[in-house]
Formats: structure tokens, sequence, C-alpha cells
């Protein structure tokens, strides 16, 4: 069975589409198949993967609203085993769209489970959220197995996380029993200042094995790497980012057994 | 008559809340009597001004929804001269709670006109709003004179600046005609690496004298201020930070001439 895991985080600018990328190429490195499924109206993580806009004709947002031929949303990336379904900004006004549907928060979770979607035998969806807790993100957690939370080392990003898992164990509570945490992944880690160290020393106390022993440092090479529309592990492979994310890759199977 | 500043920008992450917390403190210090708006469920810039959790009690929502003594809504902070109309996660339903009303892109321009408000006399305004354009974001491009925009030395940042644009020009053709962009700040800029250096060249390149010439810095004192529940013009006073945010309020005044 395909498992479907949402990348999310209200905090803006953590690291989530970056994650969604880089995780998912390393994954795929390690011969599984995986789907990257972007559901935030900025395509970022559309465009990491190196999907044009002229190709974003059928989206995300044709995923939610059901109606499509599915296989046709899933678009071939230049990394073997790793497919995506791209993003366009016309996702921003799912909120309003669907807000009359009935069960507007199991959209995403029926769509995946078609036929169509579960004959392409994916090993791993990897959903990328938008920064909010809003209808998009709500699908997501409804939709997944467990969620992979990136937590930026800094004070705000720590202090969103109690509403994060506020939002988790609802999720829980009224529409997916089995949602659970698969972890919280450190990154943009600036081991050379004191806040950093002091974030992870909390986020370890706080949630103790939740958190992956596997940090995520600050690496240029990382920021520069979407401007070459490519993974980091495409655009620098023995940089610090992608030996990171190749070891994060390791530590998230070994945690969740096999898939 | 009172300025009132939308902050915004729906890429996660690029130094909203920070720009709110640090030019409302550099403009107060001018003298000028300054209003900060939490317009973010997260409630970072109310965190960032020392507003204990306790005394959220009246907040941002209170203000969308109108009904209370708005006047009881605006909170003293440390700072001579700055107030804070604070927000909570209970902003987070605002799109699904006022979804119905029927003017209900303006409900935040029709609170901060009411006398309650105006009596008080503020100089400006500054709304503090999430990373996304959905209705609280729309609500303050609606109540404000103008959109303040911080840009985040980055690829993703920049590829979602063409999105906001178009969502000002649609305010002000469908809401608020009289909406203009008061300029384009960056931000975490780290001049060690060729990335920022390119982004800013980027951004000079299409948006011209848009963009501040200040640019503000990464520098590590500006996000450990939060932690201490203070702006960096206070936790540390000679930072580069704080350096940078006294140089951008008097940028800002210079170019907007008096208030
Ligand atoms: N480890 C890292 N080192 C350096 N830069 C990084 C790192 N991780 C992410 N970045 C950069 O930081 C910025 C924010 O990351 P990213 O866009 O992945 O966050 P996000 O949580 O997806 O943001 P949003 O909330 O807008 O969706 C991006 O410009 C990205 O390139
Ligand atoms: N110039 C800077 N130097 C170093 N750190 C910074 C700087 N500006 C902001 N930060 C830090 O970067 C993080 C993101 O900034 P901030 O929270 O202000 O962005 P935002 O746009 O308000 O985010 P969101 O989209 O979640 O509302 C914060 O942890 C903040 O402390
Ligand atoms: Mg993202
Ligand atoms: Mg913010």
């Amino acid at each position: 069975r395909t498992r479907i895991v949402a990348i999310a985080n209200q905090k803006g600018g953590v690291g989530k589409t970056t994650t969604a990328i880089n995780l998912s190429t390393a994954l795929a490195d390690t011969g599984l198949r995986v789907l990257v499924v972007d559901l935030d109206p900025q395509g970022n993580a559309s465009t990491g993967l190196g999907i044009p806009a002229a190709s974003r004709n059928q989206t995300s947002f044709e995923l939610m609203a059901g109606e499509e031929d599915l296989a046709s949303l899933v678009l071939p990336t230049s990394i073997d085993r790793l497919s995506v379904i791209a993003s366009t900004t016309d996702l921003a006004s799912a909120d309003l769209e669907f807000f009359g549907r009935e069960k507007r928060s199991f959209l995403l979770r029926d769509s995946l489970r078609r036929p169509a979607l579960a004959d392409l035998a994916f090993d791993l969806v990897l959903i990328d959220c938008p920064p909010s807790l809003n209808l998009l993100t709500v699908n997501a957690m409804v939709a997944a197995d467990a969620v992979l939370v990136p937590l930026q080392a800094e004070f705000f990003a720590l202090e969103g996380l109690s509403q994060l898992m506020l939002t988790i164990r609802e999720v829980r509570r009224t529409a997916n029993p089995k949602l659970r945490i698969d972890g919280v992944v450190l990154t943009m880690v600036d081991t050379r200042n004191n806040l950093a160290q002091q974030v992870e020393t909390d986020a370890r106390e706080t949630l103790g094995d939740l958190v992956f022993s596997t940090v995520i440092p600050r690496n240029v090479r990382i920021s520069e790497a979407p401007s070459h529309a490519m993974p980091v592990l495409r655009y620098d492979r023995t940089s610090r980012g992608s030996e990171a994310y190749r070891r994060l890759a390791s530590e998230y199977l070994s945690r969740i057994g096999h898939i």
C-alpha cells in the first residue's frame, strides 16, 4: 500500500517545500517510487522539480475537484522514479470554491484513493502544504497516514508548534483516526549561533524521540538549487545539504520500517 | 489623517512580522504615534511586542467583527507611542466565520475608520499580514493606503512577487482605487553569498525605484530578540539589525513625505 505523508507547518518559510523536493529525491534514489503533490498555490515544489508554467494545465486543483482523468495529472520529473502533481495560483481559491461541498475535508483523500491513482503503485506520496491551517492543509492531513513537520531553528517557529499539534490531534479525532506524526526535522540550523542550539535543545526536551537525529544545516547550495530548477541532490551532490537529506531519507526509512 | 499600511507577502518567512515590529518601533522613536495590528493567527507580532497570551482576550478578531468597544482592543507596549491590537489563533477561522458577510472584504476598513479608533489619532497603522492571499490579507489591502512588501533575498521569494502585484492591482481595481505600493524592502540579505546579490540585482532591475535603497542584512540579533519579547531596537540597539531598521524608517519617511 502507498504511504501518504503531509509535510506541514503553518509557520512560513520553515523548509516545507525544500524538504518535499529533497527528501522525495533522496527516497527515489533509494529505489522507491515517489509522488510529490504540490498543494501550495505558490507552486514552489513544482518549480523546484523543474515543471515549467506551461505544463501546469492539469494540477492539484483538478485533483481536489476530482473531475479529471487523475492519471493525466501525474507528471514525470528528471529524477528517476519521482513524479509530481503540480500546482498553480488557481489553488488559492480552493477555500471558496470547495466551501459548499459537504465532504470538503475529504476531497483529497477520496481522489488519492481512486483506482486511477492507486494503480500507479507509488510507494510514497509526499504532500507539500501551504503556510496555513486552511482547507488545503486539513485536506492533506485527512488524506495522510502521517505528518512530517519541518521546524526552523528559530523562536517564532517553535512558538507555532503547539498550535500545529492541536490541529493534528483535532484531525485525528474528527476525520482521520490513524493519523500519526512521522517526526519533526530541524531545518536551517546554523551551528555557529546559540539560538539554533537553544531551539534544538528545547525541541528535543519537549518532543523527545519525535525529533529526527538528522538535522538539516543552513547551506547556501540548498537555496541556490531552485533557481536551477532541480533538487540540491542534483545541483550539488556532495554539498552539506545533499548529505543531510540523504541521511534524513535513511533515518526516515529506518523509523517507519518497510514501505 | 492616519496612514494605514499593510505589510504583506504571501511567501512565508520573508520578514513581514520582523519588519512590522522593528519598523514600527523605529518610527515611534522618531516621535510618531504608531499602532500595529496583528492580523496573523500565529500572533508573532503580538509576541515580539511583549503581549502575553493572557492579555489577548480582545483581539483583531473582534476588530474584524466590529462588535466591541474598539478602543479597548488597543494595548500599550513597552515602547513609547507604540500600541498594538493583538491576535490569537481565533483569527484562523476568519475565512469561514466572515464568509457569509456581504461586505466581507471591507470589515477591517470599516472598523479602522470608526470614531472610537479615529479619535486615538495614530499617525500610522501597520498591519502584519499572514502568509497567504486570503480574506485577512485582502481585508488589510482594502483598509490600507499602501502596501509595504518585505522581500527575502531568495529565489522562491522572487517567484511569488508577480502574484502579489497582481493581487494588489485587483484590490485597487475592485475595492480600493487609492491603494499604492510604498515600496519593497530586501530582507535577510547575506552579503557574503552570490544568490542574495543576484536577487537584489534582479529586484532592482524589475522593480526600479520601488525597492528601498536600505537593505536589511541577515543578523542573528534580529532573530534572538523575539525570545526576549522585544524589538531588536531594544534588545541590542547598536546591532546591524537595529541600524538597518532605523535607516529604513528615515528612508520611509522621506519617501512618503510628511505623515
Ligand atoms: N537548509 C537550508 N539552508 C539554506 N536555505 C534554505 C534551507 N532550507 C530552505 N532554505 C531556503 O529558505 C527559504 C524557505 O524555504 P522553503 O520555501 O522551503 O520553506 P516553506 O516552509 O516551504 O515556505 P512557505 O511557508 O512559503 O511554503 C527558501 O528560499 C529556501 O530555498
Ligand atoms: N534580518 C534578519 N536576520 C536574521 N533573522 C531574521 C531576519 N528577519 C527575520 N528573521 C527571522 O526569520 C524568521 C522569519 O521572519 P518573520 O517571522 O518575520 O517572517 P514572516 O514573513 O512574518 O513569516 P510568516 O510568513 O510565517 O508570517 C523569524 O524567525 C525571524 O526572527
Ligand atoms: Mg513552501
Ligand atoms: Mg509573520
